[in-house]
């Protein structure tokens, strides 16, 4: 019942989103 | 430059600690890192190690005779690299 360290998933973006990479 | 991040995409990460139905609690906070940094159109809008809050949203621990324990955990918003939050898909993990 348990969930290790480094288990690794995936998660999806819900809503897109403009960005700025100059940041 | 101001790049789209397409609803849709998938963020690979992992866990950062150990969850145990046996021990933890609904509502614990977890923690992930992303694995890679995502880019749009070559250019990295979230970083590589970058962390995302979650927690526990469902635990059942192991029984002596019973079956396996449940563990439901789900993430919640993460970080761009210009600050802004980027909204995740809460299903659980």
């Amino acid at each position: 019942a348990g969930i290790f360290l480094d288990t690794e998933f995936e998660l999806e973006i819900a809503e897109s989103i403009d960005i700025d990479t100059a940041a | 430059e101001t790049v789209t991040l397409q609803a849709g995409t998938f963020i690979p990460v992992r866990l950062s600690q150990n969850v145990n139905g046996s021990i933890n609690k609904t509502g614990d906070k977890v923690h992930f890192q992303v694995t890679e940094d995502i880019l749009v159109k070559g250019k990295t809008v979230i970083s590589k190690d970058t962390w995302i809050n979650g927690k526990v949203t469902y635990t059942k621990g192991r029984k002596m005779m019973g079956d396996g324990g449940r563990i439901s955990i789900i993430a919640s918003s993460l970080t761009a690299v210009d600050g802004q939050i980027v909204r995740i898909e809460r299903d659980p993990l």
